[in-house]
């Protein structure tokens, strides 16, 4: 399986940092 | 090669301080769990749903790796949270040095992860007169955010420097010399954010030295400094 090449970005994630972001704005 | 080592290619992760995430892409699951231990699920690629055929499990410092099958081996049904391990006879563990090839780009693919998660997690928040200034946890070279109350923003991350106006038009200024001379007006917002990653680093030698120091076995970061005027 050839994993290396996976992105990781999606919605997901970036509600993820959009909450690091600004704790506590969701 | 004979020697080679995953040190080679990867140096040991570190979720230390890392906020809790499962993030799934398209063959594997990669988690960070509440005792900052990583995940990697690796996927079977099934029609109907999605089995979990491996788990690559290390520890918040990067530095131990415990390898098993879920199932012995017939793997397990998709969860909200990588399958427990199984007794102790049925999984592998190995030391950082000691991880065998087959595993490295897994490994590879956790320790991306984690800097990429490290590269948005902020350590020292610092507001000034005119902005809100963050220095992310992807250490050594750290990047740093400068958001201005007029609505322009400032990215440092790997030696360039990205300057948004509030209007949305942005640019990208590399290297020393003249290229990084930017007009007259963003060198006053460059400078600002000079000063802001200054004080802010100076903040995190200060707070890590005490944190050493300090026998409260808690961490000393992420920490805000003032708010905005």
């Amino acid at each position: 399986e050839d994993i290396d090449d996976e992105e990781f970005y999606d919605d997901h994630l970036e509600a993820y940092f959009e909450q690091l972001a600004f704790p506590g704005m969701l | 090669a004979e020697g080679r080592t995953l040190r080679s290619v990867a140096a040991p992760l570190d979720a230390h301080r890392l906020k809790p995430i499962r993030q799934k892409t398209r063959r594997a699951v990669v988690s960070i769990l509440d005792t900052e231990e990583v995940c990697v699920e690796l996927l079977k690629e099934q029609v109907s749903r999605e089995h979990v055929k491996e788990v690559l499990r290390v520890s918040s410092d990067g530095r131990k790796i415990t390898v098993y099958q879920p199932n012995a081996g017939r793997g397990s049904v998709l969860g909200p949270r990588p399958p427990p391990p199984p007794a102790p006879g049925d999984l592998a563990q190995y030391s950082f040095d000691g991880l065998p090839e087959r595993y490295w780009r897994k490994y590879e693919y956790a320790a991306r992860f984690i800097q990429l998660v490290r590269s948005k997690t902020p350590k020292v928040t610092l507001f000034t007169r005119h902005a809100k200034c963050v220095l992310m946890e992807n250490a050594p070279r750290p990047d740093f955010e400068v958001w201005f109350y007029d609505g322009t923003k400032i990215r440092e991350a790997e030696g360039s420097v990205q300057v948004t106006e509030p209007s949305g038009r942005s640019r990208v200024f590399r290297g020393e010399g003249e290229a990084a001379r930017p007009d007259p007006e963003a060198r006053v917002y460059m400078d600002h954010a000079d000063e802001g990653r200054r004080v802010c680093l100076a903040l995190e030698s200060l707070l890590s030295e005490q944190e050493k120091r300090s026998g409260c076995g808690v961490p000393f970061f992420p920490i805000v400094v003032g708010r905005k005027p």
